[in-house]
């Protein structure tokens, strides 16, 4: 069936969202992310991690000021962590 | 600070370019690796030798996606490059993405910004989450002639390597806090319902509705603009908000720059005497603008477009013991006059100061 636009949309936010932890939180690539499953969700974890870096809100959700940061051109260095 | 706190062993280190990006002349290139390395030299012990035959303690290079370090870049945008803390080898290493549309001004990513930033990681520094810092993740434009070093990464430079030899120690611009209660302002400005309030090379963004107030450096929304505007006003008829500093002035039609400026500000009528505006507002129910130099003032008619006769004047003559003016703005039918941490509410029907409040009342701290 063809993916509805709003999937399709959520399925990419995830993907951002994945990929800027993943390169900048220390988010572990194997962990299956849920944006929406409750309990101690590393996604959810790493984004307000983010979110308090950034001095965000801290919801634990992507919101639309967190996505638009995640959006911004950047140095590929992690925000958290050992970079060598 | 990195963790574990990564630092060279000695202060006069080597750097060498190992490649060249094919979007900007070699010397361009260059001359943005050794601005960027005068950065940290210029506060700080250190000294940076360039090399061109033999290893260096800091290799600096453009790279294309994997380019085997573990950290692959991700073609334009995005990641624009990475560098690696003080150590042997691959230590101290900068990897600029060379898919980036690199540049010596404010086209596509500045060569200079992005190089400075990486070379404090080359140093042993960390992200900073100071909005304002050279350290904070994001990219930001600062025209490299204007740029200078923030007073957050200067902070975090001479904790690593003490302060430079030079005799006045150099210090930096400091990030303005919404709530901080000696905050002064350069200009402020209402535009299309939201006021924005110049600082520096900030500006601080209000929107009636929303409770927080956004920062951004103004050469987010104008790379054209310079940093420093002194006065600034929004003729809401016109839709146009007329930006000064020094004896130029902008015109932003909408949001946008309009072409053709900055124009000197004697277009508008002032003597050769004034050399620039202290603070301006426009009062959309008469037309006229206020222009406000030193202890005096102007009245322009934005219709005849002319200063009006008997002008100028003291301040003091027609609005209270304001007397010197660092900002204001018409909101509502009063007039807001900003000095100093100072915030004066002028009712200009009854001629008089009806409140006197802090300059940082509108940030609901």
């Amino acid at each position: 069936l063809p993916v509805s636009p709003e999937a399709e949309d959520e399925r990419k936010t995830l993907q951002l969202v994945e990929s800027y932890l993943q390169n900048f939180y220390n988010l572990q690539k194997d962990q299956k992310p849920h944006l929406r499953t409750k309990g101690d969700n590393p996604i959810v974890e790493k984004l307000k991690e983010m979110q308090a870096f950034f001095g965000l809100q801290v919801t634990g959700k992507p919101d639309l000021d967190t996505l638009e940061i995640m959006k911004k051109s950047r140095c590929g260095v992690p925000d958290v962590g050992e970079y060598s | 600070l990195t963790p574990g706190n990564p630092k060279w062993k000695r202060n006069d280190l080597t750097y060498r370019i190992l490649n060249y990006t094919p979007k900007m002349r070699q010397a361009d290139v260059e001359k943005a690796v050794q601005k960027a390395l005068s950065v940290w030299s210029n506060v700080t012990p250190l000294t940076f030798k360039k090399v061109d035959d033999r290893e260096a303690d800091i290799m600096i290079s453009f790279a294309y996606r994997d380019h085997k370090d573990n950290s692959p870049f991700d073609g334009p945008n995005g990641q624009l490059a990475h560098a690696f803390q003080p150590g042997e080898g691959i230590g101290g290493d900068v990897h600029l993405d060379e898919e980036e549309d690199w540049s010596k001004d404010g086209r596509g990513y500045n060569l200079f910004i992005v190089l400075a930033h990486e070379l404090g990681h080359s140093l042993g520094l960390s992200h900073s989450n100071d909005p304002g810092a050279l350290m904070y993740p994001s990219y930001s434009y600062t025209a490299p002639n204007e740029f200078l070093l923030p007073q957050d990464d200067i902070d975090g430079i001479q904790a690593i390597y003490g302060q430079s030899s030079a005799a006045v120690q150099p210090t930096g611009p400091v990030t303005p806090q919404p709530c901080d209660p000696n905050l002064t302002f350069d200009a402020i400005a209402t535009l299309r319902g939201e006021i924005m309030f110049f600082k520096g090379r900030y500006m601080l963004r209000k929107h009636p509705e929303r409770a927080e107030t956004e920062l951004n450096f103004v050469s987010l929304f104008w790379p054209k603009l310079p940093s420093g505007i002194q006065a600034t006003y929004e003729n809401i008829e016109r839709d146009e908000v007329l930006l000064f500093k020094e004896d130029k002035y902008w015109v932003l039609r909408g949001y946008d720059i309009a072409p053709g400026y900055p124009k000197p500000i004697y277009r508008l009528g002032f003597p050769k005497t004034v050399k620039r505006v202290n603070a301006a507002y426009n009062d959309e129910t008469t037309g006229k603008t206020y222009f406000f130099i030193a202890d005096r003032y102007w009245r322009y008619d934005e219709n005849k477009k002319s200063m009006d006769h008997g002008y100028p004047r003291k301040i003091v003559s027609d609005f209270g013991k304001i007397g010197r003016v660092d900002a204001a703005f018409q909101k509502d039918g009063y007039v807001y006059f900003f000095r100093g941490t100072t915030q004066f509410q002028f009712d200009p029907r009854a001629k008089r100061i009806v409140r006197q409040m802090k300059s940082i009342s509108w940030f609901n701290c």
